[in-house]
């Protein structure tokens, strides 16, 4: 019968991407956002 | 060839052998601390001080929203020395926020004092504030600047 | 001569050099080149031989510095990964100032050295991997990727005119190579980095969908990884455990990239073992984000009418090459436009066997049916009924029934056995999705074959079909559910007259509960 797929520990009703917080596929809990910097880019010219 | 690897997986004797290889494996999965961004620089015998030194930047130094409380030096140190860092991302968006521009030759900020006196397609040109870094670390009025769009980040 | 032990120690000092460089707290841009430099100046990049021969120290170095600092278990992950962040960030820095001898084309000559670099790395993991056997520990090199991606990602605006190519190197020879099939003891590691948010979602939303072919393979190797896990219902732990992170990457594939299993759903479904139908229905539950789904539930709702269900749905999976042995696809294609030779439809189900001397390929595939082959033509069957539909359209709607087509689908019912008739049901099964003209074309053709077989079993197994997709837990298709909502309620099938229904109490429970949640 499968399982419940909302105990993954994903959140499927984000209206955001899931992607950019998914940590592993092996983590209960995708969620913890702390463990990952937002992505972002830094200008080569910011190296000063 | 792909087909002859899963012939071999999906006869027994290799079936077995994957098997064995995936259970073992079991006691190494990668962790999410096994993927984080790579620590540029990490004390290999780091000087224990008293826990309430942090050693690594409170989380809350994440947060945007807390760029838009610190004052112009701070953001222009976060800026100048914390490079590489989401720090500093966050120290130039919100000194963008602020109407200050960075200029790549000079590879200091830049802020209008005044209206410029001409503004074309390539450059304006005018009274600008500029930040000093390399000197006396203060801001400095010049005039009859020209800014060239070319060198705006 | 490139295995004498001066040099590997000479290059050993020479990347322990550049450990000390990368983890000096003032190090920057400037310092990194000027050593990089240096290198250059030793000759270490310069022949073929010895750069080969210096990527391979620097490998076994940083492995080998993550195992000893592990085995001193005081060591913290940052500490013990020192030395593998500090060779990626080598390689990305001699990936970003590496430049054509030639002088002719940098970028070309970029990807081939990364290129070359990668299957460095690949080699000293083969060897670990088959020297170690069971005490192989995938970590160092998860790692040693995960940076890479890391650091390749902090310089992508300088990468920027090879970045897609550096993803599709990664994709095509490294992680390809990689693969669980060949390296089993890297398994875990391969699935982390394949789905990495570095990587993955970079490669999905390339322009013009252009990484999709790349991640669409390595998806199939992950599949065809798992059937032999997937067919014994019973799995152990670690199978468990690889079937849960295949379900999160897909369940996060379905929620931002829905698009992309809904091109592929073809190529999936035809890997995926028929048991695993939670597996395939949240495949097929995926839909376009810009469609709104009526919902399946709505009082006489018209789906013929639904603007969207004439529009044809794209299939990107190769699905015709499976018939091209045995020159099956002209047959096809000769009966469908002549609906002659009259014998072709009666000798069909010998085409759909695996020959029977083929036993360790009745093995594999735990069938003496070919189920691609079951897939392919059913589906390819079908776009051309479709086809035939449209431009015959024109002169009235001719009934889907009376057609080529269908003289194909129900000699199939009669002449196949059950298992035979079970696979060639559940084939019509898998394009029951979201609204389009496919998902409606199959579902008719199911509820008329429901109605018109002769034989109550073909009744029973058509219920059996969609039921069983029914009682796994979501997602379930919309196509699936508005045919079985369709079948329970149309009098004309008169549904709840077949005996099957109540054949047991438990079934009869069980229908009872279905068609009341419906």
């Amino acid at each position: 019968l499968g399982s419940d797929l909302t105990t993954l520990g994903l959140n499927l009703n984000s209206p955001d991407a899931l992607y950019a917080t998914f940590t592993s596929p092996w983590s209960e809990n995708n969620q913890a956002v702390g463990l990952i910097e937002p992505e972002y880019h830094l200008p080569s010219c910011y190296n000063v | 060839s792909y087909e002859a690897a899963e012939e071999k997986f999906l006869g027994k004797e290799d079936g077995f052998h994957i098997q064995q290889m995936l259970d073992a494996s079991l006691q190494y999965v990668p962790e999410s601390l096994d993927a984080e961004r790579p620590k540029h620089y990490v004390p290999r015998n780091p000087y224990h001080t008293s826990s309430y030194y942090p050693q690594t930047p409170p989380p809350i130094f994440d947060n945007p929203a807390l760029f838009e409380k610190f004052d112009i030096d701070t953001l222009f140190f976060i800026f100048y020395y914390q490079q590489g860092t989401y720090q500093q991302y966050l120290a130039a968006r919100e000194l963008k926020k602020q109407s200050w521009r960075f200029h790549k030759k000079y590879l200091t900020w830049f802020q209008r004092h005044e209206e410029p006196k001409a503004i074309t397609d390539e450059y304006e040109q005018g009274t600008y504030i500029y930040f000093d870094y390399e000197g006396a670390w203060c801001q400095r009025k010049k005039t009859e600047f020209r800014f060239e769009y070319r060198f705006l980040e | 001569d490139v295995e004498n032990p001066g040099l590997r120690e000479q290059l050993t000092s020479f990347f322990a050099e550049w450990v000390r460089v990368y983890q000096h707290p003032t190090s920057n841009e400037k310092i990194y080149a000027t050593f990089i430099m240096q290198l250059q100046q030793q000759g270490v990049l310069k022949g073929e031989e010895i750069s080969s021969m210096f990527f391979r120290v620097c490998t076994e170095m940083s492995v080998e510095h993550y195992l000893k600092q592990k085995a001193a278990s005081h060591a913290t992950p940052a500490v013990a990964y020192q030395a593998i962040d500090a060779f990626s960030k080598l390689i990305v820095l001699l990936v970003k100032y590496h430049s054509d001898p030639d002088g002719v084309n940098n970028n070309v000559a970029k990807i081939n050295y990364l290129t070359k670099i990668l299957s460095i790395i690949v080699l000293v993991l083969a060897q670990a991997h088959e020297q170690r056997r069971q005490q192989f520990n995938q970590k160092p090199f998860f790692r040693l990727f995960s940076s890479l991606l890391n650091d390749l990602n902090s310089y992508e605006q300088q990468l920027q005119p090879i970045y897609f190519q550096i993803l599709t190197a990664l994709s095509n020879n490294t992680f390809h190579t990689l693969q669980p099939l060949f390296f089993p003891g890297f398994t875990f590691a391969w699935l982390s980095l394949i789905s990495h948010r570095l990587f993955m979602p970079k490669l999905l939303l390339a322009e013009n969908q252009k990484g999709w072919p790349a991640f669409h393979k390595l998806l199939i190797c992950l599949f065809r990884f798992l059937v032999p896990f997937l067919r014994n219902v019973e799995m152990r732990d670690t199978t468990r455990l690889l079937y849960k992170g295949t379900l999160r990457v897909l369940l996060v594939l379905l929620h931002d990239f829905p698009e992309f299993l809904c091109d592929y759903h073809f190529s999936f479904c035809d890997v995926i073992p028929s048991s695993c139908i939670q597996l395939r229905n949240l495949i097929l539950s995926a839909f376009p984000r810009n469609m709104r789904l009526p919902d399946p539930f709505t009082p006489n709702l018209k789906v013929d009418l639904l603007p969207e269900i004439s529009q044809s749905p794209r299939v990107l999976s190769d699905y015709a090459s499976a018939l091209i042995a045995n020159n099956l696809k002209n047959d096809i294609d000769n009966y469908l436009k002549t609906r002659s030779p009259i014998s072709f439809p009666l000798d069909l189900r010998n085409k759909l066997m695996i020959d029977p001397n083929n036993q360790s390929e009745i093995t594999s595939t735990g069938s003496k049916y070919n189920v691609s082959v079951i897939n392919a033509l059913v589906l390819y069957v079908g776009i051309q009924a479709i086809g035939q539909l449209h431009n015959k359209s024109a002169q009235g709607t001719p009934p889907v029934t009376h057609s080529a087509p269908m003289d194909i689908f129900q000699q199939l019912l009669i002449d196949l056995d059950s298992e035979g008739r079970y696979l060639f049901l559940s084939a019509i099964a898998n394009q029951l999705r979201y609204p389009n003209s496919h998902t409606h074309y199959f579902s008719c053709i199911l509820l008329y074959l429901f109605a018109e077989g002769s034989q109550e079993v073909i009744k029973e197994q058509v219920t059996r079909v969609l039921l069983e997709r029914l009682i796994v837990n979501r997602p379930h298709p919309w196509g699936l559910l508005i045919t079985f909502i369709e079948l329970i309620k149309n009098p004309r099938y008169n549904f709840w007259s077949h005996s099957f229904t109540r054949c047991a109490t438990d079934i009869e429970r069980l229908f009872d509960s279905v068609s009341r949640s419906i």
